[in-house]
């Protein structure tokens, strides 16, 4: 799982049965009391700039806690929160791969004050995921470590240390990284900062978050399991201008497939625009994923967000 | 590509969580994704000194034990806080 918290939004994405819809309440209380930033209107309902919540239907739904179950009790709590969102199943209903998503309006109040707010989104704010089923096993083996689990709950904690490397489960997740090429996704031709930090996880699995040039992050989550490997990729990372034009996102594409060989996937991309490039390239991959058959290809106009969904299943 | 220097410059890293972290019932794949844009840049800020970042770690840690998360470790750069966490 993984948290990404920037001065005026926050990304947070987590794995297996976690319950993050129950971090709402105190996460509004604490922003009030810490920030004075106070989102609720008339009406008792919250009303921040953009909300975003979405979701592959579960293998194991019923595994999952209380609300998250069920894709409506999801909503129905989020609208208790939220004021103006609405929700959208995205595929086909009678599959078990379907892609659940529910986004509020815009609060438009925010952006008659802010006259400078397309300078500062020069790189058009994209988001692409990849959601990948079915791995092919040599490429899951590799996220596997069975390293020891130590026991040492009740000694004092070791939080905090700056500068130290003695840490089994990073160090494995970096070697992770390296062997399996998930540090050369980007071409960074730019030559951007690039920060990266990784965890192998006992008996398996795997997390890494990379931030490039300050501002962009891609992350990835793996659970290699047999029967039920699913690996995801998700970025912000504008590749135009990191690889100052020499790659796209359909190669972005490509080299995360390489990896991890999956038998079906579905990717979703948001842009502001239709217009934009990596929005019609996308759009248009069929005959450059020749080993994939597309089943599904939707786009949703989400009043000032263009959103593609498509899967694709190994020929 | 990544450098060797990448593990040891963490703003944060919980090693005793690192070193305990079981994931056998972690069985589930797909993600729950929440973004939430509390304004839609910087400058909307009536008070851009003091921002999401401003709020301590400890405060994070507390929000995130209500998802059944941990941190594991954390990376800062000039515009933003990573957070690699458990599950």
């Amino acid at each position: 799982s993984s948290l990404f918290v920037y001065d005026h939004k926050i990304t947070l994405k987590t794995c297996g049965t976690t319950t993050t819809l129950f971090c709402l309440e105190e996460l509004f209380k604490i922003i009030k009391d810490e920030l004075n930033w106070d989102f609720k209107n008339e009406n008792g309902k919250l009303e921040p700039f953009k909300v975003f919540y979405s979701r592959r239907c579960f293998m194991f739904p019923a595994k999952q806690h209380s609300i998250h179950k069920n894709w409506s009790d999801e909503i129905e709590y989020l609208n208790k929160f939220f004021a103006n969102g609405r929700s959208y199943l995205v595929g086909r209903n009678d599959k078990g791969n379907h892609w659940n998503l529910y986004v509020t309006d815009t609060n438009k109040m925010m952006i008659k004050e802010s006259p400078q707010e397309q300078e500062e989104q020069p790189y058009n704010d994209e988001t692409l995921e990849i959601l990948m089923t079915g791995l092919n096993p040599n490429c899951a083996q590799q996220f596997v470590c069975n390293r020891d689990v130590k026991d040492i709950k009740n000694e004092p904690s070791t939080n905090n240390n700056k500068g130290d490397a003695d840490d089994e489960g990073h160090l494995l997740g970096y070697n992770m990284t390296k062997k399996s090429g998930l540090d050369k996704i980007y071409n960074n031709v730019k030559d951007v900062s690039f920060h990266h930090d990784a965890f192998a996880f006992t008996p398996c699995g795997y997390s890494s978050n990379v931030v490039m040039d300050e501002e962009y992050y891609y992350t990835l989550h793996v659970t290699p399991e047999k029967g039920w490997s699913y690996a995801s990729f998700e970025s912000n990372v504008p590749v135009n201008h990191v690889s100052k034009g020499e790659q796209d996102n359909v190669q972005v594409l490509k080299h995360v497939l390489n990896v991890f060989q999956p038998k079906e996937f579905c990717l979703t991309f948001f842009s502001k625009e239709m217009s934009n490039e990596s929005f019609t390239k996308l759009m248009n991959i069929v005959k450059q994923v020749t080993s994939y058959q597309k089943k599904d290809r939707i786009i949703y106009d989400l009043e000032d967000y263009q959103l593609l969904y498509m899967r694709f299943e190994r020929s | 590509t990544i450098s060797i220097k990448e593990l040891t410059n963490h703003s944060y890293i919980d090693h005793q969580l690192s070193a305990t972290l079981d994931s056998t019932e972690a069985f589930e794949g797909p993600e729950k994704l929440l973004e939430i844009w509390f304004y839609p840049t910087i400058s909307n800020m009536k008070d851009p000194a003091k921002t999401l970042r401003s709020i301590n770690v400890e405060k994070w840690v507390h929000i995130l034990k209500l998802v059944q998360c941990e941190v594991l470790s954390i990376k800062s750069t000039k515009m933003m806080d990573a957070f690699l966490l458990s599950e």
